[in-house]
């Protein structure tokens, strides 16, 4: 609700563009991460629901009492285009609602209550009795499951709570984590405040299945760089956690992350191959600039499958803090070669240029190796779902706290372009298809979150 | 097809209440009632 959330305040309506028969919304079923993105495809375009009826005397949202059937006309993303029942062809009264929303119901819903249906005020005389009308309507068509706004909550759900500690990157040295109490759960997007931080740092935010957020003793493990209190650091040493201490369990795709890397390593064994080693040259998506796609060397590897890259783009870092970990399984790590034959512009290491850069030639005269193809997560391309054009909700990686309108600009196997309305190009970000920073189009208005709108320039002033 | 359609969605007696009475209808619901 609008009005008792100012967080909410501006926050963009889709409704307008829902309307244009050109606009297409990724389905749900495509965002694995989403509320009820397992349960999406028995949601269908002819269903019949019951829902609020605002054709009616004295409709205010305060007092929602009347409801009727509608048939759902269309389906975009979260939001269903609705049409009531006895309205025939009569698109006058049609409007966009989103399904998950508490004024949807299964038809049923009502009379379990013991409220009686309503007919909307233009179609109330066109029949004397309803009760054929709606037998006629309604037998054999279909539903939504009487169990569906609590599968709704249930999916809605965090596996965290506020006060928990965990390890998250450090926004201000990308080569390190740091520790961090969970602050604040939206929509599975948590806020974390940074430990020993200024009152005004406004702290990070990321998804729950984030690859940016481990669980506690993750650094001391894996042999990766962090700053933490002296207490913690003990605590990672005897394994002994805290029950505010977010452990591995609530980190189910970095167990998953874990077996495949284990996989992995017993598949090279057998076919006596190595795996990554330091020094060997990469293609990468920028940690700092998600538009480009970048020539990087993996710099260090640590354990269980993680690396610390760098790309090559920068001036080298004396310090080491422009190097990035990404697990060998990511989607955004590259073999050499990958833009070339995907016709992306690949961004040349520091001092080359665009154009003017050859692999084989960078390898020679580093005298390094490229990373073998069969390495790389690139080549499992899901059936995602997702194709160019298809509007959807995205998080603006460079300040995560913000979740914006966004298309997908082009899809290349599993990896997507999106691009934010309004904005240049170069704000575009690559991402992976199972990224948990994407949303279908109502996701938003679902958990509450502002949704950033298109970007609007005004007219100069004269 | 139709087998699909029984493992998917299942038959339900759907009660209805309108100003004139009550009676019910059979429509279809998802399986995700289980």
């Amino acid at each position: 609700d609008k009005k008792s959330c100012p967080d909410l305040a501006g926050t963009f309506e889709w409704d307008s563009s829902l309307n244009d028969p050109a606009f297409v919304a990724a389905p749900v079923s495509c965002f694995q991460h989403a509320p009820m993105a397992d349960n999406w495809d028995n949601i269908t375009v002819g269903m019949k629901v019951e829902v609020q009826n605002t054709d009616c005397d004295n409709f205010s949202e305060d007092f929602p009492d009347s409801f009727w059937v509608a048939t759902v006309l269309k389906i975009q993303g979260y939001k269903a285009l609705l049409r009531y029942e006895g309205f025939g062809q009569n698109s006058s009264k049609d409007f966009w609602v989103n399904l998950c929303s508490s004024i949807v119901h299964h038809v049923g819903w009502c009379a379990i209550r013991g409220r009686p249906l309503i007919p909307p005020k233009t179609v109330e005389h066109k029949y004397t009795d309803w009760k054929d009308f709606l037998v006629k309507r309604l037998t054999g068509a279909r539903t939504l499951p009487s169990t569906f706004y609590n599968k709704v909550h249930e999916s809605l759900k965090s596996r965290f709570r506020c006060g928990l500690n965990v390890e998250v990157v450090d926004k201000n040295r990308i080569s390190q984590v740091k520790v961090a109490t969970i602050e604040k759960i939206i929509g599975k997007r948590i806020h974390v405040r940074y430990y020993e931080t200024d009152d005004d740092d406004n702290g990070f935010w990321c998804h729950e299945d984030s690859s940016l957020m481990h669980p506690v003793g993750w650094a001391h493990r894996v042999g990766h760089e962090i700053d933490a209190p002296p207490e913690y650091l003990d605590r990672c040493l005897s394994g002994v956690w805290d029950e505010d201490d977010a452990t591995e369990n609530l980190f189910p795709l970095q167990m998953r992350q874990k077996q495949q890397f284990n996989q992995i390593v017993s598949q090279l064994a057998t076919n006596k191959q190595t795996g990554f080693v330091e020094g060997m040259k990469v293609e990468a998506i920028d940690p700092l600039n998600l538009s480009s796609i970048c020539v990087a060397t993996v710099m260090k590897v640590l354990n269980e499958g993680y690396l610390m890259i760098r790309i090559e783009t920068y001036d080298a870092d004396i310090n080491c803090s422009d190097w990035f970990c990404y697990h060998q399984t990511s989607a955004c790590i590259f073999a050499p070669g990958f833009c070339e034959a995907n016709n992306i512009t690949l961004t040349p290491p520091k001092g080359f240029e665009i154009g003017a850069f050859n692999w084989n030639a960078y390898l020679q005269e580093t005298q390094s190796l490229a990373a073998p193809s069969f390495l790389f997560k690139q080549w499992e391309v899901p059936n995602h779902g997702f194709c160019q054009d298809m509007h959807l909700e995205a998080t603006d990686i460079m300040d995560p706290r913000l979740v914006c309108v966004a298309t997908i600009s082009r899809v290349v196997g599993r990896l997507l372009r999106v691009h934010f309305n309004g904005w240049e190009v170069e704000y575009d970000q690559w991402l992976d298809c199972s990224s948990p920073d994407l949303y279908p189009v109502g996701w938003c208005q679902l958990v509450s979150h502002k949704l950033e709108g298109p970007r609007v320039i005004s007219p100069p002033k004269v | 097809g139709t087998e699909t359609k029984a493992r998917k969605w299942e038959q339900k007696q759907v009660q209805i209440k309108t100003l004139e009475g009550e009676f019910s209808v059979t429509m279809w619901a998802s399986g995700t009632d289980d």
